[in-house]
């Protein structure tokens, strides 16, 4: 085996909330502006979005670390 | 990697030396801004290949859970933590789960499970498959979805809208949404440290979906070794793994079961080719 090399094993962190506001039709979580996701917690990460899809069920990104 | 974000549940997959846990602070205040309350947390991984590279608070497995209990509220007062082992060397799942209640069912009615697949010692010819051509003039987005095409990843969910990636000069992500449903995979196709992660998500209802999945994701990496986490809070899914591997020429190694608040039932099982 190498000495060292990319690490592939992912950590994995899953959260659930209560108190959608219905005035925002089931948005939650959604509403959050993009910037305060790049900037403020994928930066915290070290990550950064590559590409990115979304239905109306939820938004998926790639990210690059 | 990938992010996704429904309304009121956000799932974070990192890979590399990320910190991802350093995410949960401003998480949790943006979310409290939006009227939202925490009710439960789950954190898992497999065992790191070169964990000496890991930054703290992912040095260690115990200063993971003290980082999570620091950053989690009061309220998720229902917390374990666990290290599942296996007869794998080299192989065990850990998992952090804290709730605000000691179990939990979805107001619906549909009962989710959740499967998170790592493989490693992947079949080197069809590892070459996520290596990109210098030269070729694809960038990330176009040699991506070249991978999603010719690897047969595009037939795992057929109907699901792929979101894929390429690596510079390896390496490969990808997301599938269909409906309210996501899966994703990972791939760090390197001789010598070679990786691939599947996750998706299911209903119990339609639990049979887990024998051909698996199948198809097994083709599409042929593993030396494969460990199959199945979470779920009422439904032994977990039982149709070893069926769907075994006839492939995998064999089961070890299987361990825990309970944890909110997230049920996590099964963690390994495998490693007859070969």
């Amino acid at each position: 085996m190498a000495l060292s090399g990319f690490e592939g094993f992912e950590k994995r962190l899953e959260l659930h909330f209560f108190g959608d506001d219905p005035k925002n039709v089931g948005l939650g979580l959604r509403l959050l502006d993009f910037e305060i996701l790049d900037e403020q917690i994928l930066q915290a990460v070290q990550c950064t979005v590559v590409s990115a899809v979304a239905n109306h069920y939820f938004d998926a990104y790639v990210l690059s670390e | 990697s990938s992010l996704f974000v429904y309304p009121t549940k956000i799932i974070i997959k990192t890979c590399g030396t990320t910190e991802l846990l350093k995410s949960v602070a401003p998480l949790l205040r943006h979310a409290s801004l939006l009227g939202l309350t925490l009710t439960s947390c789950r954190y898992s991984r497999g065992n790191f290949i070169f964990p000496a590279a890991q930054p703290f608070p992912h040095d260690t497995f115990q200063n993971e859970v003290v980082y999570l209990e620091d950053s989690l509220p009061d309220s998720l007062c229902y917390r374990k933590a666990s290290v599942m082992p296996s007869k794998t060397p080299s192989h065990s799942w850990h998992v952090f789960s804290a709730s605000t209640e000691a179990t939990s069912y979805p107001l619906n009615g549909d009962v989710m499970y959740t499967i998170e697949i790592c493989m490693t010692e992947l079949d080197r010819d069809l590892a070459r498959s996520f290596f990109q051509h210098p030269g070729d003039g694809k960038n990330g987005d176009t040699a991506g979805k070249e991978m999603t095409e010719i690897t047969g990843i595009g037939e795992i969910i057929p109907g699901a809208l792929i979101c894929d990636f390429a690596f510079d000069p390896c390496g490969y992500s990808m997301n599938g949404i269909d409906g309210d449903r996501h899966s994703t995979i990972h791939v760090t196709p390197e001789d010598g440290f070679s990786y691939a992660s599947y996750e998706c998500v299911g209903s119990v209802y339609d639990c049979d979906d887990v024998v051909r999945v698996l199948k198809r994701v097994f083709k599409v990496f042929r593993p030396a070794t494969m460990s199959v986490s199945t979470t779920c809070v009422s439904h032994d899914v977990w039982t149709l793994v070893a069926g769907a591997l075994e006839p492939l020429g995998m064999k089961c190694r070890s299987c361990a079961v825990d309970e944890f608040p909110a997230a049920g039932n996590v099964v963690y099982q390994t495998f490693t080719a007859r070969r």
